[in-house]
This record gives structure tokens, sequence and C-alpha cells, in this order.
């Protein structure tokens, strides 16, 4: 960007137009560059990208990108996904089920979309290839029930993780707030605080529309994390930082492909190197 | 909301007089934030902003006694000029019977909207027949089996057809058989970065034709906008454009970055999940909802 020791208006319009088309949002953007030109004036150092890699990388500092960091042994633990429609929850529950069923943990798939065409089929399908036990109520059926029926189950047969996966839903539709917020008090009433991780899943195309979702479903849904889809889309998924600054969620996975093993835990180097260089 | 924004910063301007030059860069500073907190891609708004600038410097508005709304209703103008160029009819003309193809990524509604334009058509005295291609997607072919169910539309699967272009010839000759004569062919979500399945709708299009060709685009899609509609442009060449998910309140930016890039219509926009939300597109109300 620079090499010349001033920079002219042009230089900083080049660093927004990084962050803006990285997802970032106007706002966040223009408060890193104002940060970056107080840095040169008083330091006048030459590399920007260091001073991007650094700042970026300090507003996702203190996020565990770990699940299930201080769950209690020998209890039952659950995920439950939500997020806005056809993001990518379905696929991400069959390739946590994988992924967990290889790090040995018994898992239970439960389907608490019990509104979509075909939902519950797609998933089941996801249940046979990560060979994990499958859980589903009858169409149309209340999704609280279906999580309480599908914990006691998974429960009585000795499994050590449920994945609950949720109908997309827009967090403008309150009675879907309403449910969502129905089917984690459900999951509160049977599951450890410590063995509960409550995933909110973005897709990485999204805009500043997914800091609206992430604000909606926050309280909602008790949120502890994120999952990013589609991160092979190459685009940055930048509105993780206005998430993360504002509720402190940290991602967990990225989501890589519509593969059962396209599944990547969140290394925040990465990410932030692939924004920058 | 815009409106409250810029009258606080015009109730400051308006006891100063009139407007000077640096005055109006203040207020096109804050319209360029609003249209990049839509989504709009960031040159396109650049390139608003700046046209906006243009006309705003002239005596219309700094000599008007409300330039606020004078701006305001500048950019809304320059917004619903991109937005509103092409008719929006639907082009089911050429062979018989004629076929709508939806592309898009993955999880855009194109499944969805397949059944949702089924209703559409059959409302309007067609007889469409709904066929996917979509072999990757777990119980894909089964979802739009259950929406055509739900809405009393033909559907037509062949579990032997080995690719694509075979399952679109049988779906003709079903249709012709059948006395059915539209159809609509649901596709495989791909990433605009993912050429191989690029390349395979590509084949697709120069062996069938195809009267309409959407790229469906979900209304929450960012920045990434553009390099969609460039790519999906280049291998496809989509005919218009059918926006879903309206009813969230995603603002929609990424339809007026595509559109000021590629000129493609916006023929319809998805409204909901269920089968008859699917309306007409209307720039006045888009153009309104990008401005916040
Ligand atoms: N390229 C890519 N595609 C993905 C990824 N994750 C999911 N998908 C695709 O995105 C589409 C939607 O995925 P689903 O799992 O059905 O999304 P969903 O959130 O469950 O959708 P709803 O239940 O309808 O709200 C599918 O075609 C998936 O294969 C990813 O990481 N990369
Ligand atoms: N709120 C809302 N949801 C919609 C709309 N259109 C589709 N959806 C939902 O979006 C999700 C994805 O829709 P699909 O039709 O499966 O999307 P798709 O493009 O076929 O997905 P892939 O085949 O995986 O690429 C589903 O949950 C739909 O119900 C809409 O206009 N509004
Ligand atoms: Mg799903
Ligand atoms: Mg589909």
């Amino acid at each position: 960007l620079w090499s010349k020791k001033e920079t002219g208006e042009k230089d900083w319009e080049e660093l927004e137009e990084l962050l803006i088309q990285a997802d970032m949002g106007p706002a966040l953007s223009l408060e890193i560059v104002e940060e970056f030109r107080e840095f040169k004036k008083s330091r006048g150092g030459d590399d920007w990208q260091e001073w991007l890699y650094q700042k970026l990388f300090s507003l996702l500092e203190g996020n565990d990108p770990s699940l299930f960091a201080s769950a209690k042994e020998g209890e039952l633990k659950a995920i439950i996904l939500s997020g806005v429609n056809g993001v990518g929850k379905t696929t991400a529950a069959g390739k946590l089920a994988y992924l967990f069923r290889n790090k040995g943990e018994k898992v239970s798939l439960i389907a608490a979309d019990t509104f979509r065409a075909a939902a519950m089929e797609q998933l089941e399908v996801w249940a046979q290839r990560a060979k994990c036990r499958y859980f589903r109520g009858t169409e149309g059926a209340d999704p609280g029930a279906v999580v309480f029926d599908g914990i006691s189950s998974a429960r009585h047969q000795g499994d050590t993780l449920v994945i609950i996966d949720t109908a997309g839903r827009s967090h403008v539709n309150k009675n879907l707030l309403a449910e969502l917020e129905k089917v984690v008090r459900v999951t509160k009433k049977l599951i450890l605080p410590s063995n509960l991780e409550s995933i909110l899943v973005i897709d990485a195309l999204a805009g500043q529309n997914a800091f609206l979702q992430a604000q909606s479903l926050f309280p909602v849904a008790d949120l502890s994390g994120i999952i990013l889809t589609k991160w092979d889309s190459q685009a940055k998924g930048g509105i993780v930082f206005r998430i993360g600054k504002e509720f402190h969620l940290p991602v967990k996975y990225l989501g890589v492909g519509e593969g059962i093993e396209d599944l990547v835990p969140f290394d925040a180097e990465e990410f932030v190197k692939t924004i920058v260089y | 909301a815009l409106t409250d924004k810029f009258n606080a910063i015009f109730k400051k301007l308006r006891s100063k007089g009139k407007l000077s030059e640096e005055d109006v860069d203040a207020i096109l500073k804050e319209l360029r934030m609003v249209l990049l907190e839509s989504d709009v891609h960031y040159r396109v708004a650049k390139d608003l902003t700046s046209r906006v600038r243009e006309r705003a410097v002239g005596k219309e508005v700094m000599e008007s006694v409300t330039p606020g709304e004078m701006v305001i209703k500048i950019l809304w103008e320059e917004i619903r000029q991109i937005l509103g160029g092409e008719a929006r009819e639907l082009n089911l003309s050429g062979s018989f019977p004629a076929s709508v193809m939806m592309v898009g990524l993955q999880g855009s509604g194109k499944t969805t909207t397949c059944g949702k334009l089924g209703v559409y058509l059959k409302e309007r005295g067609f007889f469409p027949l709904l066929v996917s291609t979509d072999t990757r997607r777990p119980a894909a072919k089964e979802q739009l089996r259950i929406l055509a169910q739900t809405a009393k539309l033909e559907f037509f699967d062949d579990p032997q057809a080995s690719t694509p272009q075979e399952m679109i010839k049988k779906a003709r000759d079903y249709a012709r058989e059948k006395s059915l004569d539209v159809i609509l062919v649901d596709t495989a979500g791909r990433l605009h970065v993912e050429e191989e399945l690029l390349e395979e709708l590509k084949e697709l299009i120069e062996e069938e034709e195809f009267s309409e060709r959407f790229l469906v685009l979900d209304a929450t899609t960012g920045q990434e906008a553009v390099k969609v509609a460039q790519s999906f442009e280049s291998w496809v060449h989509p005919t218009g454009l059918i926006l879903t998910k309206v009813d969230t309140d995603a603002r929609g930016g990424a339809v007026l970055s595509i559109v000021a890039q590629t000129g493609w219509p916006v023929k319809l926009v998805g409204v909901g999940e269920k089968l008859n939300q699917i309306e007409v597109f209307h720039p006045d109300r888009m153009a309104s909802r990008i401005m916040g």
C-alpha cells in the first residue's frame, strides 16, 4: 500500500476498502482506519500489514475456540445449532457428529427441525454418514418436545453427546424466536450449563445482517459460540470481528466445504492472515 | 433510521443558513456509511455518492430550504434508476415446453423458489413440471418432491438418469406426453469459485435451451455479491435475478451492487418460506429499504 512517508487520503481509502470488502462493516472499518492514522502519525512505521494483523488478531484475543472446555466428565453434553435459513446448520450437525465420534464420543443427532420439507430426511442421511444415532419426532411436532424426548433417549442409551439441529428462522419472527428459546430452555433442564454449547451458525458470504442475527439470537439462545460456514467461498467473514467485539462470541469451527470432513477448528492466525495478506 | 440521522445533521446545518461544500461532503459521508451498512458493494457505494454529490452541489440543493430532504431524494432517485430498468415479465417463449433454470450459491433458496414459481405459474394458467438435477445434497430431490406434492404440482424424477442433461431430456419427453408447458429445473447449489461445478452448468445450458436462467440470491449476501455475479455471468449468463429472504430485515444492498454491475432484471422476490410467498419486484420499496 504505502512506501512513501507522506500518505494521503487515497491510501487510507485502500485500507478502508480492504476492511469493508472483508465484510467488517463501515463503523468498525472506519474505527480501524482512524486508529491506523494515529499510529502512523505517532510511530510512522511502514508495515501496515503487520500493524493490521496485530490489530485484527487482538480483536479475537481471549476467545476460546474449543468446545466443552469446562464440561463435567461423565455427564451428557449437548450442542444446539441455531441460525437463519440456509446457512448450513444441518450440514454442520453432520460434520460435528462425525468429528466427535472420531474423538470417541457416543453421539446422537436430534432432528428438531420438524417444519421444513425433507429436513429430517436430510439429517438422517448425515447420521448414516457419521455412523451415529438419529432421533426424530413426527412431522410438525413441537421442537421442544422432540428435544426433551431425544435427550432422554440419548441418556438412556448411554450417549455422551447430543447434537441438536434446529429449523432455520428469521430473527424478525417473534414466534420462531420463542420456539428457539423453548428448545434452549428444555435442553437446560436436562443438561448441565458446563456441558452445553449453544452455537450460532453464520454464512461467511453474509453481510452486516449477520450482526443483527447474532444480536437477536444471543439472548434468546444464550449463545456460546459461532460456526462460520462456506469459508471455502473465499468470502472473508469479517463480520465475526464485529460480533466478537460486541458479544465476545468466539468462532469454534469453519465450514470449508460440503463433505463430512469439511469442518476445521478455528485458527485465529490463519483467519487473520487470509484477510490481511 | 436514515431520516432521523439526517434530520439531526440538517438541524445543525440549517442554523448556519446556506450549505457549503464541506456540509455536503459531511452528509455524503453519512450516506455512504448507510449504504455500506446495507451491504452495498464498496465501489458501487462510492459511485453512487459521487453521483449524488454532482447533483447536490448544484443550485437545487444548495439554495433549497430543506437541503437534507433534497439529498435523500436524490440518492433515492439514483438507486431507483439503477433498480428500475428492465421490464419484469417472465420469458417463457422459445422451444415448447419452456424451460426455466434456478442456479445460485448453496442455501440461497433455489429449491423453495422452484416450488414457489410452480405455484405462481399454475395460478396464471400454466401447467408446470418440477424437476431436480441436484444429486449432491442429501434429500434434495425429496425436498422438491414434497414441495410439489404440497402444492399439487407435477414432479418428474428418473433415478436411472445419469447426467443432468439426461434428466432434463426425459423431463421434456414427460412434459410433452402430459401436455405440460413449463419445466422448472432445480440445480445443486455451487460457489462462484467452484469451477468444476460451474463448468457442469455451462455444459448443461449449451445442450439445453433455457428461456430463463435465474440467479437465486439471498438478500443477506454481503460484499462478495459482485464477485458472485461476475462468475455466474461468465459461466451461465443469467437472464434475471430472484432475490430471496426479503421478509427478513436484510437490507439487500447486494441486489443494487449486482444490478448496477450486470443490468440483470430482478424478476421476483421471495418473502417467506411458504410456497405462496413470492412477489413481483418493487424497485421503489427496495430503494427505500436499502436506505434504511
Ligand atoms: N461450500 C460449502 N457449502 C456448505 C457449507 N456448509 C453447508 N453448505 C451447503 O449449504 C447448503 C445449505 O446447508 P444446510 O445444512 O441445509 O443449511 P441449513 O442451515 O440447515 O438450512 P435450513 O435448515 O433450511 O435453514 C447445502 O447445500 C450445504 O451443502 C460449507 O462449509 N461450504
Ligand atoms: N425467510 C425466508 N426463507 C426462505 C425463503 N426462500 C427460501 N427460504 C428458506 O431458506 C432455506 C434454504 O432454502 P432451499 O430452497 O433449501 O435453498 P437451496 O438454494 O435449494 O439450497 P441448496 O440446494 O442447498 O443450495 C430453507 O430453510 C427455506 O425454507 C424466503 O424467501 N424467505
Ligand atoms: Mg437445516
Ligand atoms: Mg436446493
